[in-house]
């Protein structure tokens, strides 16, 4: 474990919470991708199979049931509690453009040919895109409430941190995984796209909304 | 690269 690496955790965890209560507060969805809480759902699911398996850590452990939790509260609060605020009409990105490419790829390249490896691989595909329906959805409705824009910076600022945690594990350790660390990028560049995305039309929207 | 079997990130 690494500062990046916690502190990157710590953010990840931050934006769940900061989704998940936004929701449960405002009893409303309104302006989220439901879709991206499902692959993020499915990304969970896939990635910590391990945990009936293999015990890393206490830490390892908790965080993972902490997100399994947090994502299955997210898509419950979404699809089922308060179903009646979720926009269909801009939630429309095709994931199934999305998962069946990771499932194509996780089966190509993988370290090992294993169920579990070949999900976790697939899990780590899906991660770097499922931000996507997200991205388009805001990018269709031009505006991203405040909230939103927290949680993905708080998740931009995760991935970043762990690009960071690789760099410093190549360094101190000697360790990398490719597959991790292309993922990742691919990811973290998506996030960059977003921010630009997100300044440029909601501070122009801000501008045009603000009272004349 | 020290080839960790298991992964250990989250």
């Amino acid at each position: 474990m690494n500062i990046f690496r916690l502190l990157g955790d710590i953010s990840h965890l931050l934006a769940i919470i900061i989704l998940l209560r936004k929701i449960w507060m405002s009893r409303s969805c309104a302006g989220i991708s439901g879709k991206s809480q499902l692959l993020f759902g499915l990304v969970y699911t896939t990635r910590y199979l391990d945990l009936i398996t293999s015990y890393i850590s206490l830490y390892n452990s908790v965080m993972k049931v902490v997100f399994l939790a947090a994502s299955y509260a997210t898509i419950y609060l979404m699809y089922v509690k308060f179903k009646a605020t979720y926009d269909h009409n801009h939630d429309t990105f095709r994931i199934e453009f999305l998962v069946v490419p990771a499932v194509a790829l996780a089966l190509l390249i993988n370290h090992d040919f294993q169920v579990v490896e070949i999900l976790w691989t697939f899990s780590i595909y899906l991660e770097s895109v499922a931000i996507l329906p997200q991205l388009f959805m805001v990018s269709k409705t031009g505006e991203a409430e405040s909230i939103t824009s927290h949680y993905l910076f708080a998740l931009g600022v995760y991935r970043g941190l762990y690009l960071l945690n690789w760099i410093y594990r190549f360094w101190a350790e000697d360790h990398y995984d490719l597959i991790a660390i292309v993922a990742g990028v691919v990811q973290t560049v998506l996030y960059c796209d977003f921010f630009y995305l997100y300044i440029t039309k909601v501070l122009r929207g801000k501008k045009l909304q603000l009272p004349a | 690269e020290i080839n960790t079997e298991e992964h250990d990130e989250l």
